[in-house]
């Protein structure tokens, strides 16, 4: 653990909007062992920052590393993530590559 | 059906 990723960016996400905005496919035991971007809806939290894009992997939410997660449990740390009070914001750590180091 | 590892799950936000 702890070992840098490359070309990896720090997306800081305001929750602007009432809805995250965006969608993702993969996790654990598929073909996309990390959650990769596929929507970003236009009016969500995500549109509005400007700074993630579809096709972007998803290696971290706040810090929490989505490697070995299943889409499931991926999909909940981000549903959490957006839902909890305590930030009022989303930390994603992001990649254009599509690894799974 | 593929098997579970192959299915293509996609979640909404």
């Amino acid at each position: 653990p702890g070992l840098l990723e490359p070309m990896s960016t720090l997306v800081r996400v305001p929750k602007s909007a009432s809805t995250l905005g965006i969608a993702i496919e993969g996790g654990a035991n598929t073909r996309q062992p990390l959650p990769r971007i596929v929507t970003i809806q236009r009016g969500g939290s995500a549109h509005n920052c400007r700074q993630l894009k579809v096709g972007q992997v998803i290696l971290e939410v706040n810090g929490i590393s989505l490697r070995g997660r299943e889409h499931r449990e991926a999909a909940c740390l981000i549903a959490e993530a957006f839902k909890t009070k305590e930030k009022d914001y989303i930390d994603f750590l992001i990649t254009e590559f599509n690894v799974a180091l | 059906s593929p098997p579970k590892e192959y299915e293509d799950e996609v979640t909404f936000f």
